[in-house]
């Protein structure tokens, strides 16, 4: 059973690279064979998974019909990665002009991978709609801050409109609390609420905020490799645990 | 004079908003006139500037004709609002597909406000240079954090390149170091990096991380009204003390 699964939230700065990055490594390291795909130009995720933000990105794949094969690297934190980069810009043109929505979704359907992590930008442009449309899961990270609950109901409802539409199998599979400090009342309050609406959607392991993650990066890796032993890293771990139970508990 | 202020930055989740939002109530308290542009669809300044979003924005200005003037709001907090929301995503497509590029720098040409700021989303979409265009100056807003410095030479670079092609008369105008944290090794070795590569753009005003910034647009209004004794107002007013300076002397 193969889980292609987006990381996705239009609002920014929320954890979708870090969450991506590091749950990828977390799921290698239980020896399942993992893709990461970075559809951010910003190419953050490249950055984190050590390979340099290259100009043979999807753009290519899509424009020369090349095969996909030929654009995935390995990266010394023990998964596959296809990076992004600048040329992602342009990609978002040529999918919009020559109308190659659901391009990806079949590009990735004859590879081999238990799991595939998308990382996407920061907007629900054609690139995150491209990685909706592949996706079979969604989750989608979140900060427990005031802004964070006022764009969460847009993303869903635009999956829950591709999926009546029969584009997509993707469903939102969860919604993941990062950077959390609980010593602060606003986090507490934010919290609440997002329980009290998505029950069933919110995931247990909340994500604290933790240094280690934000300088992993640095070192051109993920926490679970930089610093095993942190408070970051181990939530990584246990988040991965969750998602497998979820899936399997169907 | 009139002073038109994009906040910018591709990278998500700096605290364009924040800034936008303090900084424009941090101008109104010294008795000068502004107005505050929300260029984002997920409308957060909107909604820390207390006037709720809704669909009469700049969307109509432009595809109506109709007079800028109409949609401007009084906020609570003694500045102006023109505000953001969903309609904004059809205002995307609307420049593109009808190439109205521009058109905000000429609504913008017989407002007479002293400062203009305008937030922008998190990407270098057509609203962002919308911005861009219409700007006389633009700060970017920068976390102490590894992922921000990559992003950062695009954006001058493309504020650079409209300036060359005299598209517009911005520049870029200043770094805002923000949510600042300087206990952390991380945020006191990027702030040498920048303080190293940008020194006469980086500002020597630091905003700390102060979870009242976060709190504030919970009660519809800025730091500077909601807790202006705090460490994050008082940041900010020191911000506008610094632009000011700077402004006048050139
Ligand atoms: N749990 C955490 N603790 C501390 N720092 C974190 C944590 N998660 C993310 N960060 C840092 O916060 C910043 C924002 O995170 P990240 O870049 O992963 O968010 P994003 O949603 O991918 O942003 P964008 O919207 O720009 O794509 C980064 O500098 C990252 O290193
Ligand atoms: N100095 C600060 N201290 C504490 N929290 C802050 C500070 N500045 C911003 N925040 C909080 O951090 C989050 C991100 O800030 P903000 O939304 O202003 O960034 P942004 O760049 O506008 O994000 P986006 O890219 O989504 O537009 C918000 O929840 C905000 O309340
Ligand atoms: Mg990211
Ligand atoms: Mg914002």
């Amino acid at each position: 059973m193969k889980h292609i699964i987006a990381i996705a939230n239009q609002k920014g700065g929320v954890g979708k690279t870090t969450t991506a990055v590091n749950l990828a490594a977390a799921l290698a390291a239980t020896k399942r064979n993992v893709l990461l795909i970075d559809l951010d130009p910003q190419g953050n995720a490249s950055t984190a998974a050590g390979t340099p933000k290259n100009d043979r990105t999807l753009f290519q794949v899509y424009s020369q019909n090349l095969n996909i094969n030929e654009h995935i690297i390995k990266s010394p934190s023990g998964y596959d990665v296809i990076p992004g980069g600048e040329s992602l810009i342009a990609l978002e043109v040529y999918i919009r002009n020559e109308s190659k929505q659901g391009e990806l979704k079949k590009q990735l359907s004859p590879l081999e991978y238990e799991f595939i992590i998308m990382d996407t930008p920061p907007s629900l442009n054609q690139l995150t709609l491209e990685s909706l449309f592949a996706a079979t899961a969604t989750l989608i990270p979140l900060q427990c801050e005031y802004y964070s609950l006022e764009g969460i109901s847009s993303l869903i409802n635009t999956i829950n409109t591709l999926k009546n539409k029969n584009l997509t199998e993707n469903r939102v599979f969860g919604i993941i609390r990062t950077m959390v400090d609980m010593r602060n009342n606003l986090a507490k309050e934010v919290s609440e609420e997002l329980e009290k609406h998505f029950p069933a959607l919110v995931f247990n392991t909340l994500i604290p905020r933790n240094v280690k993650l934000a300088e992993a990066p640095s070192h051109g890796t993920s926490a679970i490799q930089y610093m095993p032993s942190s408070f970051g890293a181990k939530a990584y771990l246990a988040l991965a645990g969750e998602l497998i139970r979820r899936i399997e508990s169907g």
